[in-house]
C-alpha cells in the first residue's frame, strides 16, 4: 500500500520558523479606529 | 537604474495622520453649519507624485461628529466626539491635498454625513431616544418656547435663532423632547425687542456673538421646561463659504 502525505503537512515542514515575538505588520489601509466603529 | 519608486504610504503613518489633520481642520473651518467634526479613521490614501517635494495626495476619511457646534470657539482637540448610543452622525469626506515642501493645503474637499442606523442604536441601547426629524411640529415648538423663556429671563442682548442642531423625543418612562440649537445676538436688548422684535436684525460677521442652547420639555406626566443657553463671544469668523447643498439629518448633507 502505498500512503499519501497530506499537502498541508509538506507546507508546515517547508515554512522558515518566525521569530519568537514576530508581530505581523498591519495591513496599510484603512487605519485604526479612533472612537467607534460604524 | 532610476530610484525604485517609494513604498506606498500607510493608512496610520505620520504622514497619512498629518495630512488627514489638515483636511479635518480644513472641512471644520469650511462649515458654517452644524456640528465640528473629528477623525475617527483614515479608509485609504493615495499620493500622486508631482516632482520634487510635490505630490498630490487623495485621502478618504471617516468623521465623526463632536458635541462643539461649529461657531463653538473650542478647539476641536477638546470637543467631546458624540457617543454610538447619543446617535452619532458619521461624515464620509474624499478630500484632494497638495504637499509641497511638507506642507499641506487643500485643493478639494468632499463630504456626506449621515446619522447612524436607527436599529443599530436600539440594538445597543433599546431606551435610548433616536435623533427626531428638525422639522417635527414638537421639535419647533421647544425651541420657539425656549428662546422666548431665556429672552424674557435675561436682560442682556435679544437672542435670535440661527439652526437647530439636533433634537430627540423620547416617549417612555415620560414624554420628553430634547433640543440643541444655535443662536446668535442681535442689536437689540431684551427690553427692547418687547415692543418690536422685526426690528432686531443679527450683528454683522465681525461683531457677531454667537451662543449655544439646550432646551429640554417634560410634556408628560406634568410640563417642564429647562433651557440652557451660553453665548460664546464675539469670534472673528471665516467667510461664508456657499455650499452646493445645504441640510442636516435625516436628510444627508452633503458639501462640496
Amino acid at each position: 500500500p502505498v500512503a499519501k502525505r497530506a499537502v498541508a503537512e509538506v507546507a508546515q515542514h517547508d515554512k522558515v520558523p518566525r521569530p519568537v515575538g514576530f508581530v505581523p505588520p498591519p495591513p496599510p489601509c484603512p487605519g485604526r479606529i479612533r472612537y467607534f466603529k460604524i | 537604474v532610476p530610484a525604485a519608486a517609494p513604498a506606498p504610504l500607510g493608512c496610520d503613518d505620520p504622514e497619512s495622520e498629518a495630512a488627514a489633520e489638515a483636511a479635518v481642520s480644513y472641512i471644520n473651518a469650511h462649515s458654517r453649519h452644524g456640528y465640528k467634526f473629528a477623525l475617527n479613521r483614515i479608509e485609504n490614501i493615495r499620493v500622486l507624485p508631482q516632482g520634487l517635494n510635490n505630490d498630490i495626495v487623495f485621502l478618504e476619511l471617516d468623521l465623526l461628529e463632536t458635541t462643539c457646534h461649529i461657531l463653538s470657539p473650542t478647539p476641536l482637540a477638546n470637543c467631546t466626539v458624540r457617543s454610538f448610543t447619543d446617535h452619532a452622525v458619521e461624515g464620509d469626506c474624499d478630500v484632494k491635498l497638495q504637499k509641497v515642501d511638507g506642507k499641506f493645503s487643500v485643493l478639494a474637499s468632499k463630504c456626506h454625513s449621515h446619522p447612524d442606523s436607527r436599529e443599530d442604536v436600539l440594538q445597543v441601547c433599546p431606551d435610548c431616544p433616536l435623533l427626531e426629524s428638525l422639522n417635527d411640529t414638537e421639535v419647533s415648538t421647544l425651541v420657539t418656547s425656549a428662546l422666548k423663556d431665556h429672552n424674557s429671563k435675561t436682560p442682556n442682548a435679544y437672542l435670535r435663532l440661527l439652526e437647530i442642531g439636533r433634537a430627540k423625543i423620547q416617549y417612555e418612562p415620560a414624554h420628553v423632547v430634547i433640543a440643541e440649537f444655535a443662536v446668535a445676538a442681535t442689536n437689540c436688548s431684551a427690553q427692547d425687542a418687547q415692543t418690536n422684535a422685526e426690528a432686531c436684525h443679527l450683528l454683522p460677521d465681525d461683531e457677531a456673538n454667537f451662543g449655544f442652547c439646550t432646551a429640554t420639555m417634560v410634556k408628560q406626566p406634568s410640563q417642564d421646561l429647562e433651557v440652557d443657553c451660553q453665548l460664546y463671544g464675539h469670534q472673528v469668523t471665516t467667510q461664508d463659504i456657499p455650499f452646493l447643498s445645504r441640510g442636516f439629518y435625516p436628510i444627508s448633507q452633503d458639501t462640496s
